[in-house]
């Protein structure tokens, strides 16, 4: 999945 | 990192440099809601339950940091400074947490990206996030008495949604693997809410009048 690494915004 | 991105975490980053200013500067926090300010720093704990276990940047971690720090700060003040609680608007500010809390909790264990603990916190803070100003702004339309900086403050808060709105487009176009639907439609939602607040910020920055409500 693709999701995690949008965990990269605050 | 885009310039969109950047330029919204300033607009966050400054919001919360205004709230403790006008508080630390006049000794008040008149007009400002602390359920709103409880709401926040439970969004900032429940998303960055990651500093425990994931790593993205230096300036990622640093701005956690102070987001947690910074909203622990204000409600420190509005509870426990001896001059800053006198100025509190208890009897105005009657917001229950439970009204956001729970929906958010609800919508967060039926839509999220994978069922464990971490990642439904996560999503808690996003839903959360997105409505918890409503309290500032009820307490906003009931005193009507809005000074400068609580003015700023809700300000730089909306644009720091709004810029994140553009950040968005802006990585949706560039990178392809980039689709956040959830965190798309609550940013959207909280920058809504704004909305109704922007155009009254705006008529009388215009007129060059303090911010007046209808």
């Amino acid at each position: 999945e693709d999701f995690i690494d949008l965990k990269d915004e605050l | 990192m885009n310039l969109f991105r950047l330029a919204g975490d300033m607009s966050h980053l400054f919001s919360i440099v205004l709230i403790l200013l006008k508080i630390y500067t006049s000794k008040s926090c008149a007009g400002l809601s602390m359920k709103t300010q409880e709401l926040y720093t439970l969004v900032f704990v429940t998303r960055y339950l990651d500093l425990f276990y994931s790593y993205v940047s230096l300036y990622n971690t640093v701005m956690k940091l102070i987001f947690l720090a910074s909203s622990f700060g204000i409600l420190w003040y509005m509870r426990y400074h001896k001059q800053v609680k006198q100025t509190y608007d208890r009897e105005q500010d009657t917001f229950r947490h439970y009204i956001l809390v729970v929906p958010c909790a609800v919508l967060a264990l039926i839509v999220n990206n994978e069922l464990s603990v971490t990642e439904v916190l996560w999503t808690f803070s996003i839903y959360l996030e997105a409505v918890a100003i409503l309290p500032q702004l009820v307490l906003l339309q009931r005193t009507k008495n809005v000074d400068n900086l609580t003015g700023q403050y809700i300000f730089f808060l909306g644009a720091y949604r709004a810029l994140y709105i553009l950040n968005w487009i802006y990585r949706y176009w560039t990178e392809p693997k980039y689709r956040q639907y959830l965190v798309w439609a609550a940013g959207l939602v909280q920058t809504g809410l704004y909305a109704d607040f922007f155009y009254y910020y705006l008529k009388s920055w215009q007129a060059g009048e303090k911010l007046r409500l209808p």
